[in-house]
């Protein structure tokens, strides 16, 4: 975001109002949330999934755990006592309310909620999450904002329409397989009061009053088509399917995508390549590269049995700039059940030996599955590398997601147009040769100094 | 922060609040809370995590796994459920707007 100034922050510690009594309405749910979700997280895939407010291994009884699971998808209406200032109240809405699938994917978001809840308002009420929409399955929202355990049920906020309240956080921390996500979960604003708006009529008439009372939508009515797939750039993001192995990949070319070795590692393999945008196409083509083992590119090509059509290829950027905004497409996470997410950060490092980068660093949220997708740009959307690798710590088991590597496109760019034009393989065969100082680099050693000569 | 987060940051510091539950009479049982979001100023609604009420439904959490169940009436929760609100000094509410300068105070435009 621009470093212009945005409007004065409000000066924390300001006392906040007296905690206000409150009844309960309703507790309402989505139906189309909840399908979502058993459909993404249900099934096989429940065991790997947790929800809990408190990591993995800290202790929370099973029935505790699968409490909160039954009411991850739930929400409470609650109608405030009014207070002494009942008559200045000024009536209305507060907030006004994004259409349904009008906010599109990688679309930023600013999510608002209070750490731990109400164990210390005065410092954690109301503090502010940036990210963007990760991905969308129906009103079931994933957003790369981080949000902490206690701020389930606070609204996130889109820039456009200006300040719309777009969803509600369904569940801050996700954990698959043990490892953290770094993805918060989040139900769709407007579904969800469409929900309360039918529940409210059908209750008795105090409460059916109060349906009037609910935000409106801004903005697009219904009916237009739903968000579209977002960035242009971010259409070339493919999956790619080799036996059981899948992981994403990127098409450089209409009949040439660009993936990870240890997604395709066989050369004469067949792959089976999915692209979700524009539209949903399965393409057959088969591994023509793949470095060896030792090569520290964990690089492979495939070439496509068709065109990819209407698919824009991406421009190769010829330079990075430490710091600038970043997106990573990837189907990692979810994979084939819904179509690529998107997670943003900045490029936190550009690792060189003899001035060549040889290694992208970046913040986004990179998890298994998005091996092989692209990184890109977030304002030229140029295409900036490869994804390899996330991180993890092998002393505590433990994964950040948000420390991950790519591999520069500036190293593969000359190779794949050699290969494009003539179908000659020689340039891709010296990523084979790489220098020792950038296999040290991949190694995540210390690049070798000048041995210290011996004095004698 | 860009300028376009303006209206954004405005809504989120204007609906933003915090709902703790308790039981009556029992403080020692502890208390959930979490966030939530002011929808009308008055009469105040707020919609905020259901996982906070989870624990005084009357038919135990399974009701929110019942096949069909969409909503749940606000009885669904046992008597002693207790809620509180609490939101900052520029949420959407009177006071917000009492601490902002005396009522009878204008700025004409020059």
């Amino acid at each position: 975001a621009g470093l212009e100034l945005g409007p004065p922050a409000r000066p924390r510690g300001r006392p906040l109002q007296p905690p206000r009594p409150a009844e309960l309405v309703l507790l309402l749910s989505c139906p189309a949330f909840r399908a979502h979700f058993a459909r993404l997280f249900g099934g096989a895939a429940a065991e790997q999934w947790r929800f809990a407010s408190a990591a993995p291994d800290d202790e929370v009884s099973e029935d505790e755990e699968e409490d909160q699971l039954r009411a991850l998808g739930w929400f409470a209406l609650l109608r405030v006592r009014p207070g002494r200032e009942a008559a200045a109240e000024e009536r209305g809405p507060a907030v006004a309310v994004a259409p349904f699938g009008a906010v599109p994917k990688g679309s930023p978001l600013l999510a608002c909620g209070s750490p731990f809840g109400a164990f210390c308002p005065d410092i954690f009420l109301n503090t502010l999450s940036r990210g963007v929409l990760s991905n969308a399955a129906g009103p079931l929202l994933l957003t790369d904002a981080r949000c902490l355990p206690g701020t389930e049920g606070g609204g996130v906020f889109t820039g456009r329409p200006a300040g719309a309240l777009v969803a509600l956080v369904a569940a801050p921390l996700c954990w698959k397989a043990r490892e953290w996500v770094g993805l918060t979960l989040l139900c769709a604003a407007a579904p969800l009061l469409r929900a309360a708006r039918a529940a409210l009529g059908s209750l008795h008439a105090g409460a059916a009053a109060l349906a009037a009372l609910l935000p409106p939508e801004v903005g697009a009515p219904w009916g237009l088509p739903l968000r579209d797939p977002g960035p242009l750039w971010a259409a070339a993001a493919v999956l790619v399917e080799c036996g059981t192995v899948w992981g994403s990949g990127v098409a450089v070319a209409p009949r040439l995508v660009v993936t990870c070795r240890h997604v395709a590692p066989r050369e004469a393999a067949r792959v089976l390549v999915r692209s979700a945008t524009p539209k949903n196409v399965v393409i057959w083509g088969h591994v023509v590269f793949a470095t060896q083992e030792t090569s520290p590119y964990d690089i492979a090509v495939v070439s496509l049995e068709e065109d990819l059509d209407d698919v824009p290829m991406p421009v190769s950027a010829e330079h990075f700039h430490e710091g600038e905004a970043v997106s990573v497409v990837g189907f990692g996470v979810f994979g084939q059940s819904c179509g690529p997410s998107v997670t943003s950060g900045i490029l936190s490092a550009v690792v060189r030996v003899d001035d060549t980068p040889v290694m992208l660093q970046t913040t986004c949220a990179v998890h298994g599955g998005s091996s092989g997708g692209p990184l890109f740009s977030a304002h030229s959307g140029d295409l900036l590398g490869i994804v390899a690798s996330n991180t993890r710590d092998n002393n505590t088991g433990a994964t950040y997601p948000h420390l991950n590597f790519s591999i520069p496109i500036t190293v593969l760019q000359q190779a794949l147009q050699r290969y494009s034009e003539t179908g000659e393989l020689g340039g891709l065969r010296q990523l084979d040769h790489a220098a020792e100082p950038v296999r040290v680099v991949w190694r995540l050693q210390r690049p070798l100094g000048k041995t210290p000569r011996s004095k004698l | 922060m860009g300028r376009q987060w303006g209206p954004a940051m405005r809504a989120a510091e204007q609906t933003g609040c915090v709902v703790s539950a308790s039981r009556a009479g029992q403080p020692e049982a502890g208390s959930w809370s979490c966030s939530g979001v002011i929808l009308s100023r008055s009469p105040g609604l707020v919609l905020c995590h259901g996982g906070i009420v989870a624990p005084f439904l009357r038919a135990g959490s399974g009701a929110l796994t019942a096949a069909g169940a969409a909503y749940l009436p606000g009885d669904s929760c046992s008597d002693d459920l207790r809620l509180h609100v609490q939101w900052g000094p520029t949420a959407a509410s009177p006071a917000g707007r009492s601490e902002r300068g005396l009522p009878g105070l204008c700025t004409p435009q020059c």
